[in-house]
């Protein structure tokens, strides 16, 4: 549906929390390396999806937390710098349920999301007169 | 700001591209112009024009609301998850999920809009795709428009000098361009990551 703006939307069709389809990753909440929990092979494929797992590891995902998962999880925080302690905490689960888009971050196994050339200001004081650059 | 393997553009002699509108999805000029707006935003920047063409089989972009499993191999998820994707270039093709709330108003800048309402702003998406469209991946820079993720409520249609370097980068700037962007990153925004 198209809306002028977000209170045209009907009542009966605005979306409770429970719309989202991920949602149901929240109960995953606290699960670590070690663990096995009912439906966790979902969050394996929703990491797949995004490249997080690579495409040659498809097939059958098992409910283990296992070192794919983990692995996974600690390249997902350091992509969105959350604090990288490879499970499933609050912050990082609130993250992942986030609408977004279905372009992958990581391809073939590398992250490119903090490729980017970083730029430095630099001021250099000359005889009488100061100027500044940027390095790219 | 990142790019594509190999980072792929669209080649020289092709600066001056079309888009045009799956024709099933019957949208309205509103809608059509959400679009119009976005494109507008990066050809500030670059030295690249879009026109919308009316021929969808030729243009070199192609807009596409659908849902579902639609053909590319990438399915849509319904409500909220997924929101839209877009292919490298020279592909063009850039597919919507039609089963969101999308808003169309397209009033002022970044900010926020009813947060109680699950609807996502058509032009902050658009602005996205589009980046992924010219060859941009996605950015660890939260502010920047190829952040992956956006929150309901939430409008972010301003180019951050992120996405102006990067796509600048691919493309050189616009002769016209003043180097007006949004505020730039904190340092520590661009800093406290690895390198990938």
């Amino acid at each position: 549906g198209f809306y002028p703006n977000s209170s045209a939307v009907p009542p009966d069709l605005r979306r409770s929390a429970t719309g989202n389809v991920w949602n149901s990753f929240l109960n995953f909440t606290g699960c670590h390396a070690g663990m096995k929990v009912d439906g966790l092979y979902k969050l394996k494929k929703y990491f797949q999806h995004f490249g997080y797992i690579p495409e040659t590891l498809s097939g059958n995902f098992t409910d283990d937390f296992d070192d794919i998962l983990k692995t996974a999880v600690e390249m997902y925080q350091r992509n969105f710098q959350l604090n990288v302690t490879g499970e499933l905490d609050e912050l990082t689960l609130n993250h992942v349920v986030i609408p977004r888009c279905g372009v992958a971050d990581v391809v073939n196994g590398t992250s490119t999301m903090h490729s980017g050339r970083r730029a430095y200001e630099v001021s250099f004081t000359g005889r009488g007169s100061r100027f500044n650059a940027v390095k790219l | 700001y990142s790019f594509f393997p190999g980072e792929p553009r669209w080649p020289e002699r092709r600066r001056d591209l079309t888009y045009a509108f799956e024709p099933r999805n019957a949208l309205t000029e509103e809608v059509k112009s959400v679009f119009s707006r976005a494109f507008v935003r990066w050809a500030e920047v670059i030295p690249l024009t879009f026109t919308r063409s009316e021929t969808f089989s030729t243009s070199d972009i192609s807009i596409g609301f659908y849902s579902g499993e639609h053909g590319d191999g990438e399915p849509f998820d319904g409500e909220m998850g997924t929101l839209a994707h877009a292919f490298s270039p020279p592909n063009g093709h850039f597919h919507l999920d039609q089963n969101e709330n999308w808003i169309v108003s397209g009033d002022g800048g970044d900010g926020r809009f009813l947060s109680e309402t699950w609807a996502i702003d058509l032009e902050s998406v658009a602005v996205h795709e589009i980046g992924h469209v010219l060859g941009l991946g996605h950015s660890s820079v939260q502010d920047s428009i190829m952040y992956p993720t956006i929150t309901t409520g939430r409008r972010k249609v301003d180019l951050t000098s992120d996405d102006v370097e990067g796509v600048q980068y691919l493309y050189g700037a616009n002769p016209n361009f003043n180097g007006s962007t949004s505020s730039p990153p904190s340092t520590q925004q661009r800093d406290t990551g690895d390198s990938g």
